[in-house]
C-alpha cells in the first residue's frame, strides 16, 4: 500500500514546507520507500534537502508534458527518499495547462503510470488553490492540514475543510482529511492550549458524521518552535541530518513513528 | 502631510496583519488621525479590532462601486482610528474589476476624492499579489515589508522588491519602499542575527544605487515573538488595550513612536 498523503494550507508561512521534508526525511531514515513532491514554484522542499538546481526535468515538465515520466524527473535525494523537484518556472503552469481538461490529473496520471513503487508519498502544495494544489489533491489520498495554535488559524480551518471536501466531491472521492500537523507550537500559554481543544473536539464531534474529514485528528506531538528547524533548509539538511536531538528532531520523529506504525497496520 | 504606508509581502502568515493594526492603534494612541484600511478578503485587520461585522458598505464597495465615497464606509474604531473593513466578498473584486482600465487605481481615486484628512493610512494587503494588492500599492507612498529573520524569507526579499519596482514603474513612480518589520522574531539564535545583518548590510549598499528602496531600513526593534500578539485578536483588541506591557506592546509602541517622530520632521 502507498500512502499518498498532500500537506495542504492555504495560508501562507504555517509549517507545509517544513513538515513534508521531515516527515519525508523520517519516514525514509526507518526504511520505508519515500517520494516527496515538490509543486509550489517558491520550491521551498527542494531547496531545503538541496535537490534540483541542475536542469533537469521537474515537476513542471511532469505536469505540462505528458511524455514526461515521474522516472526521469524524480532525483534520489537521500537513501529511501526520492524528490520530485519543483523550479520557479512552475508559475507558468497555471496558464500552459488553462485548457486541457485534464489539468488537475496530470500527477495522479504520472504517478499511476510510473514504474515506481513507494511506501509514502508527500505533496507539499503552494500556499494557494490553483492547479497545482489541486493535482496534489487529485493524486493524494489523504490531506495533512500543517498550521498553527492560533485563533485566526482557527477561523480558517474551517473554510479550508469545506474546500478539500469540494474538490473531493468534483475530483477525487476517496480523499480523506486524516490529519492536522500544529507547527510552530507554543504549549507555555493557556491560548494555544485552548485553540488545541477546540480543534480536538471539533473533531471528535466529527466522528458521527459523514464529511471527508470524519477521521480526521490531531496529531501528536505538536511541532514544537524550535529555531533549528528554521535553520536546517540554509544548510540542505533534513532537522535530522542536522541536530539529531533538538525538540524539533524529537517532534517530528515521534510523527513520522506513528506513520510507519500507521503504515504497518494498514 | 499623510504617510500613506502599504503593509505588503506576497508570503502569507509573516505578520502583515498583526503589524497593520498595532502600529495604526500606536499611532492613533499618540494623537495622529489615523485610517487602516483591510484590503484582504479574510479580513484579518477588521476582525482584529472588532469592526465590520454588520452590513454596511466596506473597501469592496469603494472598490468595485465609484459612487461608493470612502465616509460611507469608514468605521470609526478607536479615538483618532478610522478603519475601512473588509469582508470575506472581497474575494469577487479580481473578477468584477477584471476589464476596467482603472482597475488598479480605485483606492487612490477614493481616497483622493475623499474630505477626510489623515496623517496616517495604514494598509494592509493580502498574501498576494492580485488587483487588491496592485489597489494598495497604486495608492501607497511607501511600502513597509513585514518578514520573519529566517533564511527562506530573505531569499523571498529580493523577489519582492523587485515586484514593487515593477508596480513603481508601470502605475505609482513615487512609490518607495522605506521599511522593513522584522516580526515574530526570535533573538536570542545567531541564526536570526545573521540574516538580519545580512537585510541591513543590503539595505546599506542599495542606499548609492537609484533603486525605490535606496531609502528603506530594517526598522528597530524588531517585534519579537509574543504571544499575546496572537491572543489579541481573539479579544478584538489591539495589543496596547489587550496588554500594555507586554514585549509586543513595547515593540509596537516603539515602531509607532519612531513614526510618528518621523512624521514630526517630515
Ligand atoms: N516548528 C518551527 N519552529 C521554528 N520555525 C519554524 C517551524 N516550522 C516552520 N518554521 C519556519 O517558519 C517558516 C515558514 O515555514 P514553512 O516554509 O514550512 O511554511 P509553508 O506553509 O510551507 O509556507 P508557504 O506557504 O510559503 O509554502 C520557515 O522559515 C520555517 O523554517
Ligand atoms: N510577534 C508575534 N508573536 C507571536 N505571534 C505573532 C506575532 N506576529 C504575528 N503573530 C501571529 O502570527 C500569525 C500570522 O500573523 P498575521 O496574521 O499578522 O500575518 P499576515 O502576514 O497578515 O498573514 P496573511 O498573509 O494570512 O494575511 C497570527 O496568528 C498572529 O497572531
Ligand atoms: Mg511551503
Ligand atoms: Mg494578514
Amino acid at each position: 500500500t502507498t500512502r499518498t498523503i498532500a500537506l495542504m494550507n492555504q495560508k501562507g508561512g504555517v509549517g507545509k514546507s517544513t513538515t513534508a521534508v521531515n516527515l519525508a526525511a523520517g519516514v525514509a531514515l526507518r526504511g520505508r520507500r519515500t517520494l516527496l513532491i515538490d509543486l509550489d514554484p517558491q520550491a521551498h522542499a527542494s531547496l531545503h534537502l538541496g535537490v534540483g538546481g541542475d536542469l533537469g526535468p521537474t515537476a513542471y515538465d511532469v505536469l505540462v508534458d505528458p511524455t514526461v515520466k515521474l522516472e526521469q524527473a524524480t532525483i534520489k535525494a537521500r537513501e529511501n527518499l526520492w524528490v520530485l523537484p519543483a523550479l520557479t518556472d512552475m508559475a507558468g503552469v497555471e496558464t500552459e495547462l488553462a485548457g486541457d481538461n485534464d489539468r488537475v490529473q496530470r500527477l495522479k496520471h504520472a504517478i499511476e503510470a510510473s514504474e515506481l513503487k513507494f511506501d509514502f508519498i508527500f505533496i507539499d502544495c503552494p500556499p494557494s488553490l490553483g492547479v497545482l494544489t489541486l493535482n496534489g489533491l487529485v493524486a493524494a489520498r489523504e490531506v495533512f492540514i500543517p498550521m498553527q495554535a492560533h485563533f485566526l488559524a482557527l477561523q480558517g480551518l474551517s473554510e479550508l475543510l469545506k474546500t478539500v471536501k469540494e474538490v473531493g466531491k468534483s475530483a477525487n472521492p476517496n480523499l480523506r482529511v486524516t490529519g492536522v500537523v500544529l507547527c510552530v507550537y507554543d504549549g507555555t500559554t493557556s491560548h494555544s492550549r485552548e485553540v488545541v481543544a477546540e480543534m480536538d473536539g471539533f473533531f471528535e464531534q466529527s466522528r458521527q458524521n459523514n464529511e471527508p474529514w470524519k477521521s480526521a485528528r490531531v496529531y501528536r506531538p505538536a511541532v514544537r518552535r524550535n529555531v533549528k528547524l528554521a535553520e536546517a533548509p540554509s544548510f540542505g539538511k533534513s532537522i535530522f541530518e542536522y541536530d539529531p536531538s533538538c525538540p524539533g528532531s524529537q517532534d517530528y520523529g515521534k510523527l513520522a513513528e506513528t506513520l510507519t506504525t500507521e503504515w504497518d497496520n494498514l
